[in-house]
């Protein structure tokens, strides 16, 4: 049959769903495993995270998109944490490869780099859907009230209060260790980064101030070349 | 088609991003 948008859609977010296995909504074995091997097994504070942050999620969704619409916000979160999980297996993989170490206390006890690697997923998941909205017209009311674009980046970062530089930290990894990630998930998220990297990353509060105060504190003794004007 | 740049070396991972040895 001839490809439609809503069939092209209705296939991305199959796809989605397919590629995540039906029991992600917990850690695999092997996920288990990286955790019990932590000096501080994280097991608990991921799931009770995973508890407030799906609150505030559905929470926050209700009110962007309507209060009828916080079931659909709970089935993109749930959808969202079985990529979480998928994707931090693979990477703590990938880690393992490349540091022959198992222990990875320091990064699983993160609370920044949990929240980073869900809100990554959600966007990921969030974007299929409202690429979808749109195609499909469901939000295409030609008005002003225009629900789909409320719920797209950088509306993750402000639900979970996460600063943009962390957010941007977890994109190239997360594409790596996802390779089932659609051509058109890739270019969004190449989109956030640049929205990052460009804008969203230098406004007040931002930790990159902080950071490149750091650095140049600790490399005064560098010859750094003078800008161009 | 759309093919994403890496910029990352093949020293570097998710570990280094977030200060973690």
């Amino acid at each position: 049959p001839p490809q439609t948008p809503i069939r092209a859609a209705m296939t991305s977010i199959q796809q989605l769903r397919g590629e995540l296995p039906s029991s992600g909504d917990q850690p695999s074995t092997n996920l288990a495993t990286y955790f019990k091997n932590c000096t501080v097994d994280p097991s608990q504070a991921v799931q009770k995270r995973l508890e407030m942050l799906g609150q505030l999620f559905s929470q926050k969704f209700g009110e962007a998109v309507g209060p009828r619409c916080v079931a659909y916000g709970r089935q993109r979160f749930a959808l969202g944490v079985r990529l979480y999980y998928k994707v931090m297996e693979e990477m703590l993989n990938s880690e393992e490869k490349r540091l022959s170490v198992q222990n990875f206390s320091k990064l699983l006890n993160d609370s920044t780099f949990h929240t980073s690697l869900l809100a990554c997923a959600l966007e990921v998941v969030m974007a299929t859907y409202e690429e979808s909205s749109f195609k499909n017209g469901r939000y295409s009311n030609g008005g002003s009230d225009h629900a789909g674009v409320d719920v797209c980046f950088p509306w993750i970062l402000n639900v979970f209060s996460l600063a943009a530089f962390d957010f941007y930290k977890v994109i190239e990894s997360f594409i790596k260790a996802e390779p089932t990630l659609s051509k058109d998930i890739i270019k969004h998220l190449e989109t956030c980064e640049n929205l990052i990297m460009e804008r969203i990353a230098w406004r007040t509060g931002s930790p990159l101030f902080e950071l490149l105060k750091q650095e140049q504190e600790s490399g005064a003794a560098e010859q750094v070349e003078a800008p161009a004007s | 088609s759309h093919d994403y740049h890496f910029g990352l070396e093949d020293h570097e991972g998710i570990s280094e991003l977030f200060d973690c040895d």
